[in-house]
């Protein structure tokens, strides 16, 4: 038996914005820990993961583990139909189940609704990420930040750098119309509102698709903060995590590299 | 030019 509910749908709605225009479909893993997926998109620059912790639910229930193959589009449609407020309850019956089960309730308890979504064989492979915590740099800045450097600089082209040296970042960008460049330096005071640090073990410069960068700007409403760490020559990690330890999105985006 | 790599030189199946 798996089950588990959500006080607010607000938390998937938010968690499925940000991995739909990046995978069609996906295994979601059940554990006692949680509900998680890894999935790559289809020309294997992207790998989305995501974990959404036992701790995020108000009940949560795995017997044993299940996995569940899930079209985004359609737990998207089913999802819409669950006001920000309604509570959502996920069920499914761990031995080989063929459908899972929405039940959307509101505030006062007097409006519950029964969605069934049909799940899926999906046969997707499990990669071994490197748990490397040793990046050359890391620099965490608002969301609101992150999405307003990107879906500028993506206009202009699709080729954006990201140069990382002491106490500042300089994001560039090289398109058809001309190019362009913004610096942005680690600020001063810890009291700072919206506070961009940045620890550097060594600079780096690297280069990525912009078109992947601006899509990540869908996870911004998940946090209020974002991170991205560079090591030279390796895959960018960008994580947007929940409030409380609640779980997070995850992206890694392969680099664009000299020919 | 740059070229655009992928995740499979990076990341190996479990």
């Amino acid at each position: 038996m798996f089950e588990a509910k959500l006080t607010e749908s607000t938390t998937i709605k938010r968690v499925l914005d940000a991995i739909k225009d990046l995978i069609q479909q996906a295994n979601f893993d059940c554990s006692a820990d949680g509900l998680s997926l890894q999935a790559m998109d289809t020309p294997h620059v992207c790998l989305t993961t995501m974990t959404l912790r036992s701790q995020a639910f108000e009940v949560y229930r795995c017997d044993r583990p299940l996995s569940m193959g899930i079209n985004l589009s359609s737990i998207s449609k089913i999802l819409k139909c669950a006001a920000s407020k309604d509570s959502v309850k996920i069920v499914a019956d761990d031995e080989g189940a063929d459908c899972a089960e929405f039940i959307f309730e509101n505030e006062s308890a007097d409006r519950i609704a029964h969605f069934e979504l049909k799940l899926m064989d999906i046969d997707s492979e499990h990669l071994s990420i490197p748990e490397d915590s040793d990046y050359q740099a890391i620099i965490s800045m608002p969301s609101a930040e992150y999405r307003r450097i990107f879906s500028d600089l993506s206009i202009i082209g699709d080729t954006i750098t990201i140069e990382i040296n002491k106490n500042t970042a300089c994001f560039s960008v090289e398109g058809d119309i001309g190019n362009g460049s913004l610096n942005l330096a680690q600020t001063d005071s810890a009291d700072e509102k919206n506070p961009v640090t940045i620890n550097v073990k060594e600079p780096v410069k690297m280069t990525f698709p912009g078109k992947y960068l601006n899509t990540f700007t869908k996870a911004v409403p998940i946090s209020e903060f974002v991170t991205l760490c560079l090591t030279d020559g390796n895959p960018l990690a960008i994580e947007f995590s929940l409030p409380d330890e609640a779980g997070f999105v995850r992206y890694f985006l392969a680099p664009k590299i000299d020919q | 030019p740059k070229q655009q790599s992928t995740l499979l030189s990076f990341f190996s199946p479990k």
